[in-house]
């Protein structure tokens, strides 16, 4: 059965786009048939594997504006790297809003256009822009299960809080079957006592404490610098801590069924 | 003349929350009477002042909604430090952008309401959140100014040029007296390649060199552990770096007319 991980956090800046990559990356690399759906009108995912498309492109746009059936596997990039598809964005998917704002089930677009490609992968990776819009709502409603990148600074631990209010009500209303595969920190900084602190909170305080992953994403400068050369950084730097840490938390979410 | 300043950029993460809360309060310690005005529904700056507020509050919500007039006056907070003033936001802030969508000038809620107690301040440093939304829009339609916080890192940089073309939108449609007073570099690690052929880029690219504070906001964490005491970092540390750059910056802001 596909998994379908929508990975969000409002906050901004907390590697919800490193994430969807690099975690791509890494379990493609173990063999897994991985499909990364870029649903932020940055096309931040699209940019950092080197595959910007132009205006006359196909990309999500087209595939949540229906405009045809059956689109969908049209709209899929192969990447250089043998299991790793992708479905670009462009800017235009931020017209998407405004222009989905009276449609008849807005939300269910993108499952609308996904769904009958879907079982051709393992894994589906969705990245997301940093707000609660009717794009990530269409991510939410589409998911089997939402991924939260949370770096260890207090804006973002302090987020998390309004987070959990709006996936209460995305369950309630949206999706009831979206489950939290759980919380990942980002950005750790074994040097900084802001980082620790809040490494430390996620590890104790309700109910952060039972998602956190085990896995802990350090704070790591080859992650930037493979995104300058368009390549994830498991495929850039093996021995990186990027690498590890991302081939790390690969190998969690294959143990770790979501909750 | 009051100088009406909007810290924005869609990309997430790059401090835009840092820069209006820390050159505000540097700009306060300099003697300017400051007002911060949080328009991010994620109300960090708020939050990082500690001056988080309940439901029953008046915040910035209140005054896009513009219930009654003349209520601005009332949703002022003095804050612990003399000259630096903040109208505070709220959660309920993410309702506006649906609530707000039919209704008569609704880009100019926010300058409506603001525009009657704006000659008290020097200046006014207004947050928005990582999006392109109404709310950010109602900004650059009250502004004066436009500061553009840029991490030198690949992503930031890429963003900039999307960035632009929304800007020369805003101008034509909305607010053709906008200037842009600069870009600030953030984030800076001299240690780190991918920082520095950011910062590079930056000095060397057209039309960005032109717009380049010299002043550089290095990579600090004292501004990471200023916000989780809630405290500006002129306030906090006065040595630390984050303290250094954000006086070198408000003494730049203060040399320099928007273009
Ligand atoms: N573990 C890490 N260590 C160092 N840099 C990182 C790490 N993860 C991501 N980055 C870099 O930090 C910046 C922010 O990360 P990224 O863009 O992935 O966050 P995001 O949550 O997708 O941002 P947005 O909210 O704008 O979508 C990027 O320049 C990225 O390359
Ligand atoms: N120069 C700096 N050095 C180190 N950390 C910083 C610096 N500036 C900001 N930070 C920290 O980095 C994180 C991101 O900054 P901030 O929240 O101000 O960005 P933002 O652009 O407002 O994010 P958002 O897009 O979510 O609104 C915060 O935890 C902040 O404390
Ligand atoms: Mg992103
Ligand atoms: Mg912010």
């Amino acid at each position: 059965k596909t998994r379908i991980i929508a990975v969000a956090n409002e906050k901004g800046g907390v590697g919800k786009t490193a994430m969807v990559i690099n975690l791509g990356a890494a379990l493609s690399q173990k063999g897994y048939q991985t499909l990364l759906v870029d649903m932020d009108p940055q096309h931040n995912t699209t940019s950092g594997l080197g595959a910007e498309v132009d205006d006359a492109a196909l990309s999500v746009y087209h595939l949540i504006k229906a405009e045809q059936d059956g689109q969908a596997a049209a709209a899929v990039l192969k990447t250089k790297w043998e299991k790793l598809h992708l479905i670009p964005a462009h800017i235009d998917l931020a017209g998407a809003e405004i222009e989905l704002i009276d449609a008849e089930g807005r939300e269910n677009k993108l499952k609308q256009a996904l769904m009958p490609l879907a079982d051709q992968y393992d894994f589906i990776l969705v990245d997301t822009p940093p707000s609660l819009s009717l794009l990530t709502v269409n991510v939410f409603a589409f998911a089997t299960e939402l991924l939260v990148p949370c770096q260890t600074q207090p804006y973002a631990f302090r987020a998390l809080t309004d987070l959990f209010d709006t996936i209460d009500t995305v369950k309630e209303e949206i999706n009831p079957d979206l489950r939290i595969t759980g919380i990942v920190a980002t950005f750790f900084d074994q040097q900084t006592i802001v980082s620790r602190d809040i490494l430390e909170k996620l590890k104790s305080v309700a109910p952060y404490r039972d998602l956190l992953f085990k896995t802990v994403i350090r704070s790591n400068t080859t992650i930037a610098a493979s995104s300058a050369v368009c390549k994830p950084v498991v495929f850039y730097r093996r021995g990186s801590h990027g690498a590890v840490d991302y081939t790390a938390l690969a190998e969690e979410m294959l143990n770790r069924p979501a909750l």
